[in-house]
């Protein structure tokens, strides 16, 4: 009925789940990201004292295929993330000469760029 | 665009590099 | 169709190539080709992606006509972007 914890909830989630300094246990952060080309306002900074750890977007990277799934399946964002992954993967040791160029210079017409 | 180039251009920079490659711009990817 | 489509996609990819050459200027820094055809993908994409979400949201305000207001939409996520693009919008306004 409620949004709160209950008491006994509250309990549960202080006994178990709840992380504090000096448990050892590091806080999960995301990466921070900011924009290169617009000014960005959006750092935030993490007390120097807080222990945390900062999960890694490109060290468990595997990501030519999808990995299984349960009840939701992979949304449009992630399939488009795996086909560029895909992608770079093909082009890595392409030296000089690109394949992705040689396929696409047959369809580019000058009246399609505004130049 | 220009964020991704800007992205990559930094990426290659913090490696000493003149050229930004493919694989700088995979390392950018997941934030970008 | 497809054509269309490989046009567009042909066109998309000279403009980044361009815009990726501005950037090098100003950083002294070059692209490689795969680099430049791996942005060209990823935004192209991008695009697609963000047509959908457009069209949703203004088939959700019950309009037929995309406007400013789903473009701002778009950017919600990122404060820094937001202000951008409404600064952008009020100058097209103006």
């Amino acid at each position: 009925e409620d949004w709160g914890l209950t008491t006994e909830e509250f309990e549960r989630w202080n006994r178990l789940y709840k992380i504090e300094p000096g448990d050892g246990i590091k806080k999960p952060i995301m990466p921070q990201s900011h924009f290169e080309t617009l000014g960005d306002e959006e750092r935030q900074t993490e007390s120097p004292a807080e222990e945390v750890h900062e999960l890694s977007l490109t060290e468990w990277r595997l990501a030519e295929s999808p990995f299984p799934d349960f009840l939701v399946d992979h949304s449009d964002r992630c399939r488009h993330f795996i086909s560029i992954m895909d992608m770079i993967e093909q082009m890595r040791h392409e030296e000089g000469d690109c394949s992705y160029e040689q396929k696409i210079q047959p369809y580019f017409h000058w009246e399609d760029v505004d130049i | 665009v220009r964020e991704a180039a800007a992205r990559g251009s930094r990426q290659a920079q913090t490696e000493d590099l003149t050229q930004v490659d493919v694989e700088h711009v995979e390392k950018v990817l997941p934030q970008l | 169709d497809p054509d269309v489509a490989q046009r567009l996609r042909a066109a998309f990819h000279y403009t980044v190539a361009g815009l990726c050459e501005e950037v090098g200027q100003d950083t002294g820094i070059q692209f490689s080709k795969q680099a430049v055809a791996a942005i060209t993908e990823i935004t192209f994409k991008q695009c697609g992606s963000f047509a959908k979400d457009l069209e949703m949201f203004a088939k959700h305000a019950k309009r037929t006509t995309i406007n400013m207001e789903d473009v701002k939409l778009l950017a919600r996520r990122s404060n820094s972007l937001l202000r951008y693009i409404t600064q952008k919008s009020e100058e097209l306004a103006l």
